[in-house]
């Protein structure tokens, strides 16, 4: 009968895109902010 | 009606190397620049902990409802990552400035007296390096100074 | 071979001095104050002469890059447990500051208004890493590890995506040398790289890349053809459902990726439902459901259990479905091609109907089926095809009446009678592979299927008939909206006398099984 497509940890229903916040194939749910590499301003490069 | 389909030898080479790299399965962190102060270690933690972040956690609302010292350790740990970003759009909203050549975050007062002409009175947040380097062993906290 | 004396050691230093600069605070934003202190230490060192010896450079320092991982690996880690964070962070700290310096390299080659010394030069990269991946996963066999080509490739390409002014000139060019070195590299290729290769191909920034900021659906057909790689690669395991844990895994993968396509780029599913059903197993039942389950974005879809829905009257039903594949060409062997044609032109000579059987035969039957699928495939949708044309020029619509006595029909009734249960299997398959959103497609062979059904000189091509339908219909969802639409005029209309074949009623679940199907209508 195939799988229950929504237990893979996709928000079917979400109305924007869901690849921004893909974080693989083999994870049950979506990216965090922390997980995703962001060009910010070099000024908050502070480390 | 299909009858099953014997692998041939080559298939049955692909599944024993398919079979090998399932033991080291790339982690999503794989994929990421390293965070040398937060490095990302997977965790298996008690089941009844929150395993998914809330809804809508990426966005400045959420961040917006969180407390400015939280909205600071997210800005100096996630460095270079959307929760930085994040971070920084909601201090903003909450009337925080960041200055650039300090790399302070500031707070300006309703009515700011200026006091040199690069600072001027405000709440500033002091972001002590040196703690910084040692926040291993110490408790790290932000700290206030009101520079006179 | 033949590397010139001495170059390696020399190599390895330049290499090593490079990874102690990267990592300087004083390397600066980017390691741009390093890159043009070390750029000279290069020049001096000659390796900048050659197009020749930078290629040896690359690839010995690709080798010793890699070398260093699996000696970590070996010192820190076992074969078969995944690595500690702290020795991955060892091994990423050296391959970060390789990429960079790949990375800047192409940035700085030739002048910055020449993109094709730059691109020239990732191109060559790019090929020079997928060699060694290539001869690693060779020699190591089973002891092959991705993690350093992983972390090379996924770096370089998020490096060579950063918003840049010298780097947005050469993003498309970027984006097919990345193709076409993971079109090297898939899986079917590298097997021991499989689970990285579709880490790489869903990462957020390249599907990002590929489809939604390169314009023009320019990286559509690229997409595809990795998506095609994916489904050939996992076919053979997957046709025998006898899934173990890593193809399972892989699987569940391939449905994660499958189902962003559905939800973020329907169209591309769309477009290229053929291509991926011909690859696509018989059995994956819920997979192909999900590949056919995609409609355009800005159509709206009727619900199929309306009461007395009139599909003919739907805007779109007249509309041919794009298909971004050249069918046609799969029809083999030309002289095949030139019958068949010749046979809808002047539906003669009968005798091209027994010789159409005998090409559909699978030259070797120990593929575990004794037909060609995919000469199927293209025969139903090109002889389909022909029929719509054909009925619209009439300025008819392809329902059940316009359908019939044609040499079109011929060949589908031939298909359906002469065939044995197998090949008729096979057959009804490809046409139920056009049961889609509502397009003229769908409404040729949701027809077709009806008119053979209502046509069937046998009870046992009606139940197959049911038998394909259902099996598509009892699988979790999606369900592709003209598998709904014909299985419910089958069921509902008392034409078809669906009800009073034994078959309905072999076996109590499924005749509940019908009947809630025809309770969902009413």
């Amino acid at each position: 009968p195939g799988i229950d497509l929504t237990t893979l940890g996709l928000n079917l229903n979400a109305p924007d895109n869901l690849y921004p916040t893909f974080l693989s194939p083999w994870a049950d749910g979506p990216c965090r902010p922390q997980d995703i590499d962001y060009h910010v301003p070099t000024e908050y490069l502070t480390n | 009606p299909l009858g099953p389909q014997p692998l041939n030898e080559e298939h049955k080479r692909e599944i024993r190397m398919q079979e090998s790299a399932f033991n080291h399965v790339p982690q999503p962190s794989d994929s990421e620049r390293l965070r040398l102060y937060m490095p990302r270690n997977p965790y298996q933690t008690a089941q009844h902990f929150p395993q998914v972040p809330p809804p809508h956690s990426d966005t400045v609302e959420f961040f917006q409802r969180l407390s400015t010292e939280t909205l600071f350790y997210i800005f100096y740990y996630m460095e270079g990552t959307k929760a930085q970003y994040m971070a920084a759009k909601a201090l903003k909203k909450q009337s925080w400035r960041f200055h650039t050549k300090y790399m302070m975050w500031f707070q300006r007062h309703e009515e700011p007296k200026t006091i040199t002409d690069e600072y001027e009175q405000g709440t500033y947040i002091f972001f002590d390096y040196e703690k910084w380097g040692q926040r291993k062993k110490e408790g790290f906290t932000f700290e206030y100074r009101y520079l006179e | 071979i033949d590397d010139p004396p001495g170059l390696r050691e020399k190599a390895d230093a330049l290499l090593r001095e490079w990874v102690h600069m990267y990592h300087q605070p004083a390397a600066g934003r980017d390691s741009t104050k390093a890159f043009s202190n070390f750029v000279q230490h290069m020049h001096q060192q000659g390796i900048l002469k050659t197009d020749d010896l930078i290629t040896r450079f690359f690839r010995l320092c690709t080798e010793m890059s890699v070398d260093m991982t699996y000696k970590l690996m070996s010192e820190h880690g076992s074969q078969h447990q995944p690595l500690p964070i702290s020795v991955k962070t060892k091994c990423f700290q050296r391959l970060d500051a390789f990429v960079r310096l790949i990375a800047l390299l192409v940035k700085h080659s030739g002048d910055e208004a020449n993109m094709v010394t730059k691109v020239n030069l990732l191109n060559k990269v790019l090929g020079i890493v997928a060699g060694v991946m290539m001869q690693d996963h060779e020699l190591r066999d089973v002891s092959f590890q991705q993690l350093p080509y992983h972390r090379i490739f996924i770096m370089l390409f998020m490096e060579l995506n950063s918003p840049e002014r010298i780097l947005e000139n050469i993003n498309y060019q970027v984006l097919c040398a990345f193709f076409n070195v993971f079109h090297v590299m898939r899986p079917s290729r590298a097997p021991g790289f499989a689970f990285a290769w579709l880490e790489l191909i869903s990462h957020r920034v390249f599907i990002g890349r590929m489809l939604a900021i390169t314009p023009n659906q320019q990286g559509w057909p690229m997409y595809a053809q990795l998506l095609i790689d994916l489904f050939r690669y996992m076919a053979p395991f997957l046709r025998n459902a006898d899934l173990k844990k890593s193809t399972l895994l892989l699987y569940r993968g391939a449905l994660r990726v499958l189902l962003i396509m559905l939800h973020d780029f329907p169209e591309l599913l769309c477009d290229y439902h053929y291509a991926f059903c011909d690859v696509v197993p018989p059995n994956c039942i819920q997979m192909r459901n999900l590949i056919l389950s995609a409609f355009p974005r800005n159509m709206r879809l009727p619900d199929p259990f309306t009461p007395n829905l009139k599909i003919e009257m739907l805007q779109e039903i007249n509309h041919a479905p794009k298909c971004q594949i050249n069918y046609a060409g799969a029809i083999q062997p030309s002289s095949f091609k030139k019958d068949l044609d010749s046979y809808l032109l002047n539906r003669a000579p009968v005798s091209f109907l027994s010789e159409m059987r005998s090409t559909l035969q699978q030259p070797c039957p120990e593929l575990g089926t004794r037909y060609n699928i995919s000469l199927m495939n293209a025969l139903v949708l090109y002889v389909g095809s022909q029929a719509i044309n054909h009925i619209y020029s009439r300025n008819l619509s392809p329902n059940m009446s316009a359908i019939a006595h044609s040499a079109h029909m011929d060949i589908f009734q031939n298909l359906a009678v002469a065939l044995d249960t197998e090949g008729r299997y096979i057959f009804l398959n490809a046409m139920a592979n056009h049961l889609r959103y509502p397009n003229s497609h769908t409404h040729y062979f949701s027809s077709a299927l009806l008119y053979l059904f209502a046509e069937a000189n046998t009870e046992a091509i009606q139940e197959q008939i049911t038998r394909v339908l259902l099996e598509r219909l009892i699988v979790n969802r999606p369900h592709p909206w003209g598998l709904l639409i014909t299985f419910i005029e089958l069921i509902k209309n008392p034409s078809f006398k669906f009800w009073q074949h034994s078959f309905v009623h072999c076996a109590p679940e499924i005749e509940k099984l019908f009947e809630s199907v025809a309770k969902s209508c009413s």
